[in-house]
């Protein structure tokens, strides 16, 4: 795991975040409910908490779909390319492309017949990452690994993505065990901690 | 856009063209001392993720030269290519996968290695021409 220079991360007083959906998205409870599965993967494994909120200015993490040049300098370039990015803490600004064809399912059903279709789920936990302090690794197998095969879904934690946040947090109380979870995606996504992530 | 799952997404955006990074593949092959038209643009490319300095902006030709061929080299560091310093097949492969906008180099630290925060500085001449690499395990 890598962390940005200086090593920035979310203050000791702040362990309970708050994150916010741009108002000007209308983003439907499922789409958001992959955001709540994002969040989880993370609190699941580190001494930290995620709040759904409704205040967009208030909110600790801003998230946003937006497309072309979207006033920070890094715009997106249509379908595929750059999929979404976010910036190290505390700023918790959040942008995803809205042109890209984001599936909110995490069904992988006939996905590798699709080139141009991109996980949702598996980019926002990647860019929590980054929103929490980590930068980009080298281990192909991590979350926080820089690109995405379209049509894949990643949102499984290795050892590296769990000891890069816990090195920045500390672990979870409640995590047992010092590897990773190792729940498939069919447990997690009919599992008890799946629904009740959902907002 | 989003669909609930593959099969409700329309035939017409399943397979859609890359728009920019699919043209690098015009640029298989090429290697230091060459010029290829459009070469600069993948020269803003490296420099988007950090492989290239903000000080270079606006300088780029379609030249193939220590600048690319050192960003090159970064670039297949970080992702395990072997490194060749040439835009070799699967170094133009790697480049047109989609990926997260963050950068993989910042302020000139590639912090992308193998191993547990290891850090690899990469440090430019002050005169801006000639960069040079200089690595630095932590």
């Amino acid at each position: 795991y890598t962390l940005f220079p200086g090593e920035p991360r979310w203050p000791r007083d702040r362990r309970d975040l708050t994150y916010a959906f741009d108002p000007r998205n209308p983003l439907t409870d499922e789409v958001k409910g992959v955001f709540a599965r994002a969040f989880g993967r993370w609190s699941e494994v580190t001494a930290l908490n995620f709040t759904n909120i409704e205040s967009f200015t208030t909110s600790d993490i801003t998230i946003g779909f937006y497309t072309g040049d979207h006033g920070d300098g890094e715009p997106f370039d249509g379908v595929l390319g750059t999929l979404a990015h976010a910036f190290s803490p505390p700023s918790g600004k959040f942008h995803l492309d809205a042109d890209e064809n984001w599936v909110v399912s995490g069904d992988l059903d006939s996905f590798l017949s699709v080139t141009a279709a991109v996980d949702l789920e598996s980019v926002a936990v990647h860019e929590i990452g980054h929103l929490l302090g980590l930068g980009h690794s080298s281990v192909e197998e991590s979350i926080m690994y820089p690109t995405i095969t379209t049509g894949k879904r990643k949102v499984d934690m290795t050892s590296d993505d769990v000891e890069g946040i816990q090195y920045l947090y500390g672990a979870n109380p409640n995590f047992n065990g010092t590897s990773p979870p190792t729940a498939t995606t069919r447990e997690r996504d009919t599992g008890s901690f799946g629904a009740a992530a959902r907002i | 856009w989003f669909f609930p799952n593959t099969t409700a997404i329309p035939p017409s955006l399943r397979n859609t063209t890359r728009v920019f990074w699919d043209a690098f593949s015009n640029f298989t092959g090429c290697h230091h001392g060459q010029n290829v038209d459009g070469l600069f643009r993948i020269k803003k490319y490296f420099q988007r993720f950090g492989y290239i300095p903000e000080t270079y902006s606006g300088n780029f030709t379609d030249d193939f030269d220590d600048i690319l061929k050192n960003a090159v080299e970064l670039y297949q560091k970080n992702f395990r290519l072997n490194v060749t310093g040439q835009l070799d097949a699967l170094t133009i492969k790697h480049i047109v996968v989609p990926r997260c906008g963050n950068p993989d180099v910042v302020n000139g630290t590639s912090l992308m290695h193998n191993g547990r925060r290891k850090t690899f500085e990469v440090n430019f001449s002050p005169g801006g021409k000639v960069p040079r690499l200089h690595t630095v395990k932590h």
